[in-house]
């Protein structure tokens, strides 16, 4: 989605920063 | 009936009971054995000291090293419970617990609002999500106008700032979240319900042979 729909917390929670997903893929 | 254990898992630094650990958690004893497994990779892969410091904290994030991050940093400190700069294995599985899928949403909803509330102020800060927002940008490949991103802040404050003061504070965003669910999804793991089948070896070093 373009940016200027989305509000500014769902584009920092698209932060790999936050991603704690990447813990469980090895 | 009882509980037999060995002493190796005790003996490792930061180690926490896992029946303790589960009774205070959205986890079974076998998951927190299986976290354990997790966290002694995690914290033995820069320095083998039982401890997850924010360096191995943000490798383990990234798959690589990477220069500082400042929501994984972020992350870091709020899984650092007592502060002491270093993430033992209860301040990981109790964390964790968070963002476990049957945790309940109020404590979501909590940790989410500490993540954003950079400065522990207890508000959000509209400099503070801008912060976020450029650092989000710097790790991208997205581009965005300085006057795009107040146009982004204006919405979300419009609708987040309910009493207009330019913060949202924790009632605010309890609103903002509940009207905006997908936010949270940052706070779910769905991994963290098969986690004894990503870690079976947790079986050959578990220390609860028999749970009466």
């Amino acid at each position: 989605a373009a940016p200027l729909t989305m509000n500014a917390f769902e584009l920092i929670s698209k932060s790999q920063g936050l991603n704690l997903s990447s813990l469980f893929e090895k | 009936m009882g509980c037999i254990f060995s002493k190796e898992n005790r003996q490792f630094p930061g180690y926490e009971d896992p029946i303790n650990l589960a009774s205070q958690t959205a986890f079974s004893v076998s998951e927190v054995e299986a976290l354990f497994e997790l966290y002694k990779s995690i914290s033995s892969s820069i320095i083998d000291d039982g401890l997850i410091n924010r360096e191995e904290f943000q490798l383990a994030i990234f798959n690589n090293r990477k220069k500082e991050n400042l929501l994984a940093n972020r992350l870091f400190d709020l899984f650092d419970v007592q502060q002491q700069g270093f993430i033992d294995f209860g301040d990981f599985v109790r964390s964790l617990s968070v963002f476990h899928p049957n945790a309940p949403e109020e404590d979501k909803i909590e940790f989410s609002f500490k993540l954003y509330d950079l400065d522990n102020t207890g508000f959000i800060e509209r400099q503070e999500v801008k912060q976020m927002l450029i650092a989000l940008l710097s790790e991208s490949e997205m581009k965005l106008a300085d006057e795009t991103i107040e146009i982004i802040l204006d919405k979300t404050f419009m609708e987040a700032d309910v009493k207009g003061d330019g913060k949202i504070d924790k009632s605010e965003w309890q609103s903002f979240v509940c009207k905006n669910p997908s936010l949270l999804k940052v706070m779910t793991l769905p991994y963290l319900r098969d986690i004894t089948t990503t870690f079976p070896s947790f079986v050959f070093n578990s220390e609860v042979d028999e749970i009466a």
